[in-house]
């Protein structure tokens, strides 16, 4: 899960533009 | 009572904390019976970015957040993740009736090679957050005010932040007025929860280098 490496703000970027894989 | 717009507004925000959930497939593996250190470890990582994604999904929902500028919503959601996890799995953890989920779960912390120094503080602030029973509602008002601080570190416009709290602070006070008449000190019982929250930035911070090191 390419997830586990990337750092929580990488997460929250990501999340917040509504592009993370649910 | 509450006026119509803080009714509208504690709806919304129990309508975005029921949908503030951890997919099934995640969870699923919680209650999977291998468990050595290594996939403890493993799995309490996949579930705590999988509380992230639904974190930022939640606060996506607040009231005007998504007006708020783009870098001070990041630094909000980096500066209460780790908070909002501890009070989110302290929900979990505080139900009446444990939950076969929550005896894996406390399981696999117990064993996944968290120093027992941080074990410690973390199962007392699970049970004084028990002790409270606090309601959906006061979980939601809770969450949401944990991540609309306003102090947290690299935000600009602290005063829009204070803005869209505010009212949530007010509206967690009434609950706590209409809801508990005979405990008067039950809303400053619940920001001094807040408080002990804090302390899990430092104990975390710690645990994942712990981790590291092991």
């Amino acid at each position: 899960h390419s997830a586990n490496n990337m750092g929580l703000e990488d997460i929250i970027r990501k999340a917040l533009m509504g592009t993370y894989d649910d | 009572e509450f006026t119509q717009k803080q009714q509208d507004l504690l709806r919304h925000i129990l309508d975005a904390f029921s949908k503030y959930r951890i997919p099934q497939e995640v969870t699923r593996k919680l209650l999977q019976q291998r468990s050595s250190a290594e996939e403890n470890f493993l799995l309490l990582t996949e579930t705590a970015t999988s509380h992230v994604q639904v974190l930022v999904e939640f606060t996506k929902k607040l009231p005007g957040f998504q007006m708020l500028d783009h870098e001070d919503q990041i630094a909000l959601l980096k500066g209460s993740a780790v908070e909002a996890m501890f009070l989110r799995s302290a929900q979990m953890f505080s139900r009446r009736i444990p939950c076969q989920q929550s005896e894996l779960l406390e399981d696999r912390i117990r064993h996944s090679g968290i120093a027992e120094e941080y074990i410690i503080p973390m199962f007392n602030f699970y049970r004084s957050i028990g002790e409270l029973k606090m309601t959906q509602e006061e979980y939601s008002l809770l969450t949401a005010i944990t991540i609309l601080s306003p102090d947290r570190s690299f935000v600009k416009n602290r005063e829009a932040i204070d803005r869209l709290q505010e009212p949530l602070l007010e509206i967690l006070q009434k609950y706590c007025k209409l809801n508990h008449p005979d405990d008067p000190q039950h809303f400053a019982r619940l920001l001094g929860r807040l408080t002990e929250l804090r302390t899990f930035n430092h104990h975390h911070s710690n645990m994942l280098m712990s981790w590291r090191i092991n």
